[in-house]
C-alpha cells in the first residue's frame, strides 16, 4: 500500500490570469509529481493540489515568490488516510 | 453485513462486500431489482448494474453511475445508500412508485472496479483504470476522458502517466465500452447521470467545447430545480452550468457522448465538499451527502418521467 506521509494538499487562490498561467506551468512540471485535484482554469475557482512531501519546499517557495495566496487544506495526507482506515476497521468490527 | 437491511450504509466498503450487498438487494427485492452483468473489467472483474424495473419491455430508462473515478469513494457510497432508498421508497413514496411504474432505472455502483479495488489495497489516490499502456510503465486510462465526444481534445492528456490520460482511442477502455454497448443495445435511455466528487456542482454538456447545447435553457432550469431540492436539506450550495463553463474544458466525457447520441437529460454531479476534505470525506458524511444528493437526483428523475420525448 502506497503511503503519503508528510504529503499535503494545498488550496491555492490565484488572483490573476497571470498567476493561473504560472500554476499551469507548475502542473506541467512532471518531476514534482503533483496531483491536481482541481485544475487551474480561472481565478474564480480554487486550485487544490496534492503535493508530495519531497516537493513541498519547492512548491511553497514558488507560490511565495510569485505571491500566489494558498492555505493548507490537508496538513498530513497519510494521517487522514490512517484515520479513514481506522474508521473502516472499527466499522467492520462493529 | 451482507443482508441489505443490516448493511452498514454509514461506512466505506471493499468491492467484495459491495458485490455481496448487490446480491442481497436482489434477494430482498426480487420483483423490483435484478443484477445485470454488463461485461468484465480489464483485470477481468465482473461489472454489474442494478436494474430497477416493474416489468414491461425495453421501457424508457434512466442511467446513474458512480465511482468512475475510483478514488472518489463518496460517490459509490452515496449510490449504495440511494439504491436502498429507491428500493425501500417503492410502494411507499407515490412519486417513486409512479416513476418505477413507467420507467426503468439502471444504477451502476462501481463503474471502475479495478481502480476501486486498487484504492483499497495499494494506492488510495488512484483514479484511472488499471490497464497496461503499451510502451509505458504507467498504467490506466481516465475513464471519463475515453468517450467518443471530442476525444483527444483539450482537457485530456496523451501522456499515459497523466491522471487524465485519454487512452489510445475512443472507447478503448473496456469498462467504457461495456457501458457504451449496453446503452446502444438498449436504445431507450432518456437520462444519463454520472456521479463524481468533489466541488458541489451539477453540470450538463458540453465539456469538450464551450458552445451551448440546443437544450441548454431547459437543462439549466432542471439543474437549478435539482440543486434547490438538494440544498433544502442542509443548505449545501451547488453551482449549475455546463462542464466547460463551470470548471474547464474536458474532452472525452461520458455525458457529452450520451447527449450527442440523443439522451437529452445528461448530467454530472460533483458531490461535496468545498475544500476541507476534497474527495476524502470521512465516513460520517456518507449519509448526509447521500441524503441531500437523493433529493437532487429524485428531482431530475421526476422531471424526466414527466417530460417524455
Amino acid at each position: 500500500r502506497k503511503v503519503f506521509t508528510g504529503d499535503q494538499v494545498l488550496r491555492i487562490d490565484a488572483k490573476s490570469e497571470e498567476q493561473i498561467q504560472l500554476l499551469k506551468e507548475l502542473e506541467n512540471t512532471e518531476v514534482l509529481e503533483l496531483d491536481f485535484w482541481t485544475h487551474p482554469v480561472s481565478s474564480d475557482l480554487p486550485v487544490d493540489v496534492h503535493v508530495p512531501y519531497v516537493s513541498l519546499n519547492v512548491v511553497r517557495r514558488f507560490l511565495q515568490d510569485n505571491e500566489i495566496p494558498f492555505q493548507v487544506m490537508i496538513e498530513d495526507l497519510q494521517e487522514l488516510l490512517d484515520k479513514e482506515q481506522e474508521d473502516l476497521q472499527h466499522d467492520a468490527m462493529k | 453485513g451482507r443482508d441489505a437491511k443490516s448493511f452498514d450504509y454509514a461506512t466505506y466498503h471493499g468491492l467484495e462486500t459491495l458485490y455481496s450487498w448487490m446480491d442481497s438487494m436482489v434477494a430482498g427485492h426480487p420483483n423490483l431489482i435484478s443484477k445485470v452483468h454488463i461485461g468484465s473489467s480489464y483485470e477481468n472483474r465482473p461489472m454489474y448494474v442494478l436494474k430497477f424495473s416493474t416489468g414491461g419491455s425495453n421501457r424508457p430508462a434512466i442511467w446513474i453511475d458512480a465511482g468512475i473515478h475510483s478514488r472518489e469513494w463518496i460517490s459509490t457510497a452515496s449510490a449504495v445508500w440511494m439504491a436502498n432508498k429507491l428500493a425501500t421508497d417503492f410502494g411507499v413514496d407515490p412519486s417513486v412508485t409512479s416513476l418505477l411504474g413507467q420507467m426503468d432505472v439502471y444504477l451502476m455502483i462501481v463503474t471502475n472496479p479495478d481502480g476501486y479495488a486498487f484504492t483499497h489495497t495499494n494506492n488510495r489516490m488512484w483514479r484511472k483504470t488499471r490497464s497496461v499502456n503499451p510502451g509505458s510503465t504507467c498504467r490506466g486510462v481516465d475513464p471519463n476522458r475515453n468517450w467518443d465526444a471530442g476525444f483527444g481534445g483539450p482537457g485530456a492528456s496523451k501522456n499515459p502517466c497523466s491522471d487524465s490520460y485519454h487512452g489510445p482511442s475512443a472507447h478503448s477502455a473496456i469498462e467504457v465500452n461495456n457501458i457504451v454497448n449496453l446503452i446502444k443495445n438498449h436504445g431507450n435511455f432518456k437520462s444519463f447521470i454520472s456521479i463524481h466528487a468533489y466541488s458541489q456542482l451539477l453540470m450538463y454538456p458540453y465539456g469538450y467545447i464551450c458552445t451551448d447545447i440546443p437544450d441548454q435553457a431547459e437543462l439549466h432550469s432542471v439543474g437549478q430545480g435539482a440543486v434547490q431540492a438538494l440544498s433544502s436539506l442542509y443548505g449545501t450550495s451547488y453551482k449549475v452550468g455546463s462542464i466547460c463553463k463551470i470548471i474547464y474544458q474536458a474532452s472525452g466525457g461520458s455525458i457529452d457522448w450520451t447527449y450527442n447520441i440523443g439522451i437529452k437529460y445528461s448530467f454530472a454531479f460533483e458531490l461535496r465538499d468545498t475544500g476541507r476534505y476534497g474527495f476524502l470525506l470521512p465516513a460520517n458524511q456518507i449519509i448526509p451527502t447521500a441524503t441531500e444528493t437523493w433529493l437532487g437526483l429524485k428531482y431530475i428523475m421526476e422531471y424526466v418521467r414527466d417530460h417524455p420525448y
